[in-house]
Parts: C-alpha cells; sequence; structure tokens
C-alpha cells in the first residue's frame, strides 16, 4: 500500500495568450481543491467522498468549463453532464442534460448510490434531481458573462470552441477565434466548423 | 471540463469529473463526460478522469484504457497513461489525470497545456499549466 495520493484538472488545451493572471488564478483555485481534497484525505474520507467534495468545488467556482462558468450551448444556455465512479465494486454513477442542479457531480453521486440506475439524463435526469432534493436554481446562474463573450466570438468564427478559455483582453485581437478560422480544429479528422450547420 | 481522481490510504481508487461541454454545441450532444470508460473511470487498480475533445475520447475509451493496459500488459500507472494518450487518441486531442492502488499518481496530455495539481501522501506536490 503506497498511501494517498490525489489528481485535479480543469481541462486540456489552453489558450497560449491566457493573461497571466487568468494564469494565476487557475493555479490559485487548483491548489485551493487539491489542499482541500488533501485535508479530507488526512481526515480519513474515502476516495469517493473526497472526489465528490472537490469536484463540487471545482463546479461552484466559476473560473473551469463546469457548473458555474459552463460553456453555453448553441442557444446561450447550459447544460451539463458528470460522472463519478468508486473503485471497489466498480459502482458508478452519470448525468447529462442537467439544467438547473447546482452541483451536477453530486446528482451523479445519487445515481449511484439511491437509483437502481447508472446513467440518468435530460428530463429524467431533472425529475430525479427533484425528488432526492438536491440544490436547484436557474439557468442564469451557471451563466457568466465571459461565456456569453465567447459564444458570441465562437458563432463569429462559425465554430465550436474547444474546452479553453479565451481572455477578454484577447477579444480585440481575437485570438483565439481567428485561430479557429485560420487554423481550425480537427475532429474525427473534420475541420470542427463542418459540425455547427448540423 | 473538470476533474478529480483519488486514491485513499485503503488503497481504494475513484474517480469524478463535470463539465458544461463545448461551447455553441448543439443541445443534445453528450461528450465523454459522463460516459463511464470514456472520461471517468475506476476499478481496483485505479481511477482516471479525462478532458479535452469528447468524441475522440469517447472513440479510445480512453479512461478504461488506462486500467485495460495496466491489468492485461502488466505496465505501471505512468506507462499506461503515457501509452494510452500516444496510441488512443488518433488525431484527438486531450489530457487525463490518474492514480493507482498503489497510490502512484500520474498524468498525460497532447495538448499545448493542461490545468492540473498533483499531490502525494509523501509530500510531494505539483500545480501547473504548460508542458
Amino acid at each position: 500500500m503506497g498511501g494517498w495520493a490525489i489528481a485535479v484538472h480543469g481541462g486540456a488545451g489552453v489558450d497560449p495568450n491566457l493573461p497571466t493572471e487568468r494564469q494565476e488564478e487557475a493555479k490559485h483555485l487548483l491548489t485551493h481543491c487539491l489542499n482541500l481534497g488533501i485535508s479530507a484525505l488526512r481526515s480519513n474520507l474515502s476516495a469517493i467522498d473526497v472526489v465528490e467534495l472537490v469536484v463540487r468545488e471545482l463546479e461552484t467556482d466559476p473560473l473551469f468549463n463546469s457548473g458555474r462558468g459552463s460553456a453555453l450551448t448553441e442557444k446561450g444556455t447550459v447544460e451539463m453532464e458528470a460522472s463519478i465512479m468508486d473503485g471497489p465494486k466498480r459502482r458508478c454513477g452519470a448525468v447529462s442534460g442537467i439544467t438547473t442542479v447546482k452541483n451536477p457531480i453530486s446528482l451523479a453521486r445519487l445515481v449511484m448510490e439511491k437509483s437502481p440506475h447508472s446513467y440518468l439524463a435530460f428530463a429524467g435526469a431533472e425529475e430525479f434531481a427533484r425528488n432526492q432534493g438536491v440544490e436547484l436554481v436557474d439557468n442564469d446562474y451557471f451563466i457568466t458573462e465571459d461565456n456569453v463573450g465567447m459564444l458570441k466570438l465562437a458563432k463569429e468564427a462559425n465554430s465550436i470552441l474547444f474546452d479553453y478559455r479565451i481572455p477578454i483582453v484577447g477579444l480585440e485581437t481575437c485570438s483565439a477565434g481567428a485561430a479557429a478560422t485560420e487554423s481550425p480544429l480537427q475532429m474525427n479528422g473534420l475541420p470542427i466548423s463542418v459540425y455547427t450547420p448540423e | 471540463t473538470v476533474g478529480c481522481v483519488v486514491v485513499d490510504k485503503e488503497g481504494r481508487c475513484a474517480a469524478a469529473t463535470s463539465t458544461g461541454g463545448l461551447m455553441n454545441k448543439m443541445t443534445g450532444r453528450i461528450g465523454d463526460s459522463p460516459l463511464i470508460g470514456a472520461g471517468t473511470y475506476a476499478c481496483d487498480l485505479c481511477g482516471v478522469s479525462c478532458t479535452g475533445e469528447g468524441e475522440a475520447i469517447i472513440r479510445g475509451t480512453l479512461a478504461r484504457e488506462v486500467g485495460a493496459v495496466m491489468e492485461y500488459k502488466g505496465l505501471g500507472l505512468q506507462e499506461a497513461v503515457d501509452y494510452v494518450v500516444k496510441e488512443r487518441l488518433d488525431e484527438g486531442k486531450a489530457g487525463l489525470i490518474a492514480v493507482s492502488n498503489n497510490g502512484e499518481v500520474a498524468c498525460g496530455f497532447n495538448t499545448n497545456g493542461m490545468f492540473r495539481g498533483i499531490a502525494s501522501e509523501d509530500g510531494f506536490m505539483e500545480v501547473a499549466i504548460w508542458e
């Protein structure tokens, strides 16, 4: 037995022009979440409790793309998804199409613990949430001004933006947007922009 | 997308992932994060959380693949992570974090960076963004 270990992430693919203060903000939040998990582990919480606790913290802070601060759909709304898995016995729970649940990861945990299923989605998941009494908020709670600006950029570039931030400062330069048009990202071997017309 | 993986003092692994998906996505689009075995996986050997280009992660069943190559090929955690990121993503861009029941912790990505933090009971701690 090698002792406890923990890792957290806030997304892969980083805007190369991300301002230094945004980088520091991100590192600060990651350090805070790591320390939260470390103190929980030192208090003998189980692995499944710790991963839920830490992801709830990341969902509540608007910095990364989850919970508050989630990326927006083409309609300007938020549809979140999450999953959780416990190694012993491989128990798991997942949700998709979540629009009112403040912490989707906790709903995923309840699917694992309180339902006979592994995965609930959209209206069924929202009904389960209401029955379980989890904290519900308006969809607006999840929407930040940053992301409204990013959605505008994405629509102008007629593209789907990859899981990373675009600096407000960069908006004038449209760095990533330009990047999206100059060298569009590939998805399934195709320029990512081909997916929008669908 | 955000994620967390933990192995606790008893050697029990767990993983969790949560996301808003892609900006400007179609309503109803489901990515890798809620798919057990793709964006998230945990078993008695390891716990894995992935992030990045969902469609590529789904195609590669990335999270389970880490557990599979540890189980069938006997790779260590970092070896398994490196193998999966290199061999299972085709042209897809993604990253992942992982722990093993031996108290190992690892991350791997083929993007230009990944927001990540790692710590272990022996005092190791790192928070980083770039390569």
